[in-house]
């Protein structure tokens, strides 16, 4: 990627993070839709030998071979039994049977995660710049289990039994599959094993935002990650005939407009059917749109199948307009024709002089790519949000990274839409999602894991966690681009990573196997469920009283039943422990809430540490009387030493 | 009722019967009580205790009721993020 590293701080701070040999021990496994070895993101040159604690292998098949892998690329293998059996034989003329990437979303997020650096990287020039991973000297493992037609769990948990086999150290898995109890859920149960390997299992939040409840990969052993801006925009302005311009955003390269004025149409007026607004795949009435700039509105179909829509029809140009589900979030695409997309409110006034004027005209002006925007980083409107909907006493997602406008390598047998009718085929592209926000943190771990090699992923996730920014570089609070209001923890966790920060957290909250699995116990789960998920035979101890605010987890999530109760207040108590991986301190604590709807109270108010690894137990108590059900309210909870802040988000919801 | 579909298969390995060597083995002799012609798609050895199949609902269903059978999941399909 470029721009990410430096908007992380990882360039400026270069010296602060390990030496390039301890990186090159650790090994990122990425699953996903596979790889493109000749991607120049994996070159080798001044690797090392393969770590010897390697087991993987180069898996052959279609155009793979053995000797594909180098010193970079590790591994690579492929999972199709259970995609076969239900969807019969793969048809290897539209896709490979082997790890060989034909849709480049698997090169693009193992690239981010640990690329090598490629000067010179560009998509059509935007965003141009030395590309890398962010664990650059990191080694990669690629992992096919996602195909044309989907991803399938039996896949997904073989590829996951194989990656621990093959000893990973960090997985990242940019998939999902909705909200399953965790003993249902393949991913959940394979991050649990890899857990116990101390493998670190990030995984993105999904893409369902900004409805509430809409976050995939909740488990508490995995981290979850949501997507967010940088300072990077592509801008590309619609000028009207009345004189008036509206901004918006575009990856477009080719012949322009010219800044002529062209005739303006509404899709929605050029079609013969109801939703011709959306410009569906044969819905435009060629006579109509022929040598005009194209309105649609965004929804339904593809956004960049939109502009291939267009311009079958004749169209010379589209703007895309967001509806109220994208609000004024920006995705830039490399649309086939001269295409720009525009917010929500600009799509509105658009429309509103197409309606008015009797002669509509525009053009659109492509201006490249600027950096510096603020604010930045903001939270992505189309990142899920919490509540957690399996455990509402865990906060999720854990943080955010940057996850919207994302470059990074890109697979040789595709285009950059992705379009089958687009034959551009380039070495970078520029896509969204958390899908791209996930790697960044795969990539961040395994710096952290070759800095502190005795780090559990427990630690190193509070890590990432405790030191996360709830600010932005401007100094202001995140804000969600869906409401244009401060971002809350259901947004954004406990924040936006600061990897530089988070090598020297001060603190860590660690968790252990028996930790989750008494988790397991305080969720009532049966014998045979944990043993499903954890492969033991635990049993709860019937005697013991388990609790999931016992769960030492970075964050805070308290439920409070009472809504539309009258009078009273409850008191809801968490206990945590924190342990010492920085040097003697005492650590102060200073609460923050909100509102006066509750309060935190912490016992003791003080810890000192005279040891590494000294662990020290403090009691939470949160008191709140009676809300509104669906009442939300947040705080936060810090510990500092003066050098350190060990910074914990409070999320308190009344259902 | 006769269409098949994937099943993950969890196991309880500590129940595997002492005349059993090796647990695959027993994941076969388990899924052949229910079905003379299911195959097995993949074992698993790390991140769960059992094996992956395709069955029709009613083999699926007797299959859970086999000693040493914690869960029968039916497979859920994923999508990118």
């Amino acid at each position: 990627t470029t721009r990410t590293p430096e908007f992380l701080g990882l360039e400026k701070s270069a010296d602060l993070f390990p030496e390039s040999g301890s990186v090159s021990e650790v090994i990122i496994g990425v699953l996903d839709t596979g790889i493109w070895p000749e991607s120049k993101s994996f070159d080798d040159t001044g690797l090392g030998p393969v770590p010897s604690s390697w087991k993987g292998q180069c898996e052959e098949g279609t155009n793979f071979t053995s000797s594909t892998c180098n010193r970079k690329l590790i591994g690579a293998r492929y999972f199709s039994k259970g995609y076969e059996a239900t969807l019969g034989p793969i048809d290897e003329s539209k896709e490979s049977k082997s790890a060989r990437d034909d849709d480049g979303h698997g090169t693009h997020t193992a690239t981010t995660a640990g690329g090598s650096v490629v000067t010179g990287a560009s998509l059509f020039g935007y965003a141009s710049g030395t590309a890398r991973g962010m664990a650059t000297r990191a080694r990669i493992a690629a992992y096919k289990v996602c195909w044309v037609g989907g991803c399938f769990s039996s896949d997904i948990l073989a590829a996951m039994d194989k990656a621990i086999d093959d000893n990973v150290n960090v997985l990242s898995l940019s998939l999902g599959g909705g909200m399953s109890d965790y003993y249902r859920d393949s991913v959940a149960i394979g991050a649990f094993a890899a857990m116990e390997k101390g493998i670190l299992v990030s995984c993105s939040a999904g893409n369902a935002g900004p409805s509430q409840y809409s976050l995939s990969n909740v488990a508490p052993w995995i981290t979850t990650v949501g997507a967010g801006t940088l300072d990077r925009d592509f801008p590309a302005y619609v000028s009207l005939g009345n004189g008036l311009n509206y901004s918006g955003v575009s990856l477009y390269r080719g012949d322009s407009l010219s800044s002529k004025m062209l005739p303006f149409v509404f899709a929605g007026n050029a079609s013969n059917v109801t939703n011709g607004n959306l410009c569906m795949m044969g819905t435009l009435i060629p006579e109509k749109v022929s040598g005009k700039i194209v309105l649609c509105d965004r929804g339904v179909n593809a956004r960049v199948q939109k502009g291939a829509v267009v311009k079958a029809a004749g169209g010379a140009g589209m703007v895309l307009a967001n509806t109220a589900a994208n609000g004024e979030e920006l995705v830039a695409d490399a649309h086939l024709l001269p295409a720009t997309t525009v917010g929500q409110k600009s799509g509105d006034l658009i429309k509103s002089y197409i309606f008015s004027d009797p002669n509509p005209t525009a053009t659109i002006l492509f201006e490249g790519t600027k950096v510096g925007i603020e604010p930045s980083p903001v939270v992505a409107a189309f990142s899920s949000r919490g509540p957690n909907s399996i455990t509402p006493e865990i906060l999720k997602p854990d943080v955010i990274a940057p996850g919207v406008n994302i470059i990074a390598g890109w697979s040789g047998s595709v285009g950059p839409t992705g379009l089958a009718i687009d034959t551009r085929r380039v070495g970078f592209n520029i896509i969204s999602g958390t899908s791209m926000s996930c790697p960044h943190v795969s990539g961040l771990a395994a710096l952290l894991k070759a800095a502190h090699p005795e780090w559990s992923p427990a630690a190193i996730r509070s890590a990432l966690m405790t030191t996360a920014n709830t600010a932005c570089k401007n100094g202001q609070m995140i804000e969600d681009i869906a409401t244009g209001k401060p971002s809350t923890p259901f947004d954004h966790g406990s924040g936006h990573v600061d990897p530089v920060s988070a090598l020297n957290p001060g603190l860590v909250y660690d968790l252990n196997i028996s930790d989750y699995l008494n988790f397991l116990c305080a969720l009532n789960y049966t014998a045979s469920q944990i043993s499903s998920l954890a492969r033991s035979n635990f049993t709860c101890d019937s005697s013991k009283k388990y609790s999931v605010t016992d769960l030492n987890y970075p964050s805070f999530a308290v439920s409070f039943q009472m809504g539309g109760g009258t009078g009273g207040t409850t008191v809801v108590k968490h206990t945590r422990t924190l342990t010492n991986v920085g040097s003697a301190a005492t650590y102060k604590v200073s609460l923050h809430s909100q509102s006066e709807s509750f309060k935190i109270s912490v016992e003791p108010d003080s810890l000192t540490f005279t040891e590494l690894n000294e662990k020290k137990s403090y009691a939470v108590t949160f008191t709140a009387g009676s809300m509104p059900s669906n009442t939300n309210s947040f705080g936060r909870i810090e510990w500092s030493d003066g050098k350190h802040i060990v910074r914990s988000p409070v999320a308190i919801s009344w259902t | 009722a006769s269409e098949r579909k994937t099943y993950i298969v969890h196991m309880a390995k500590s129940k595997m019967p002492a005349s059993f060597d090796d647990h695959t083995y027993w994941y076969h002799s388990s899924l052949e009580s229910v079905s003379d012609s299911a195959e097995m798609l993949y074992t698993y050895n790390n991140v769960v205790h059992g094996f992956s199949t395709r069955l029709t609902a009613e083999e699926a269903q007797s299959l859970e009721n086999q000693p040493g059978i914690l869960s029968v999941l039916p497979e859920l399909k994923y999508e990118l993020h």
